[in-house]
């Protein structure tokens, strides 16, 4: 199936 | 002191129904430049990105950065207040507790005026790398609102393929499958028209509760700007009129 991410993972935290 | 006047209530209305759906609160960064929003929906799974730039209102006057944590129901409520062609100013002191919202209708001596609680707000801040996208696609935004709302009958999913010949989207549950085919038009720049810049071939899928929050900015543009990579979020892009823009950005589903 298909698992849902988060933008966490792609952009940094400031 | 923050002051920020538009002579028409209507484009603010639409920002609030374009955001009200995906944030509960969001801080609004003002500066010399405009106003300035980022903000995550809790699940982290989009973002909305904001401006307004100061020199597309009719008055703007920021003597100091302001940080103001604002609830978007409660500034939703207010602006529902107003009717379209209200004038509409809001105005802060320097280091506010409260937003004040001015409606004024032209030809009558009414004035209404509403007081807002602001919010102290530890939001994250993310920083997002300058990207150059593989496809490019500007379409009506109607067709696409149209397009998310059919596909998301048949899925919970959106998958979104760009190729030279075109864009499809397609959407598959235990019903059965939809898709939706757009090639490029001959014209470009026309609101109908459909524009592929295309450097690489993408297929991404895409929660269709989300595009359903996006969808909702359908109002203030005629086109909408998709602009993906694989395997990295989508960036959905509207024009606020003359005065700025709106863009979220939304996390793709990757095969488990």
């Amino acid at each position: 199936g298909n698992k849902q991410t988060t933008l966490t993972s792609f952009f940094t935290k400031k | 002191m923050f002051e920020a006047r538009l002579t028409q209530s209507a484009i603010l209305k639409k920002v609030l129904d374009a955001i009200k759906d995906l944030l509960t609160e969001a801080t609004f960064e003002c500066t010399d430049s405009g106003i300035q929003v980022q903000a995550m929906d809790n699940a982290h799974v989009s973002l909305v990105s904001m401006n307004l730039r100061s020199d597309g209102f009719d008055k703007y006057r920021c003597d100091r950065n302001l940080s103001m944590g604002m609830s978007i129901a409660v500034m939703s409520k207010i602006l529902k207040c107003a009717t379209t062609n209200d004038t509409v100013t809001m105005r802060a002191v320097d280091n506010p507790d409260t937003i004040e919202f001015m409606f004024d209708t032209p030809g009558k001596d009414v004035q209404a005026q509403y007081e807002m609680k602001l919010i102290n707000m530890d939001q994250e801040h993310l920083g997002i790398p300058e990207t150059v996208y593989s496809c490019v696609v500007k379409m009506p935004s109607q067709e696409f609102a149209r397009i998310v709302r059919d596909l998301s009958q048949f899925g919970e999913n959106i998958t979104i393929a760009c190729t030279k010949e075109g864009i499809k989207f397609s959407a598959a549950g235990d019903t059965g499958t939809a898709n939706v085919k757009l090639a490029q038009t001959a014209d470009s720049g026309e609101s109908d028209s459909v524009t592929i810049e295309m450097q690489e071939s993408v297929k991404l899928s895409f929660s269709c509760r989300y595009l359903n929050f996006f969808i909702k900015a359908t109002p203030l543009c005629e086109q909408v700007q998709l602009s993906l990579s694989n395997d990295v979020p989508l960036v959905c892009e509207f024009n606020i009129g003359e005065i700025g823009h709106i863009k979220y950005y939304l996390a793709p589903k990757i095969e488990d």
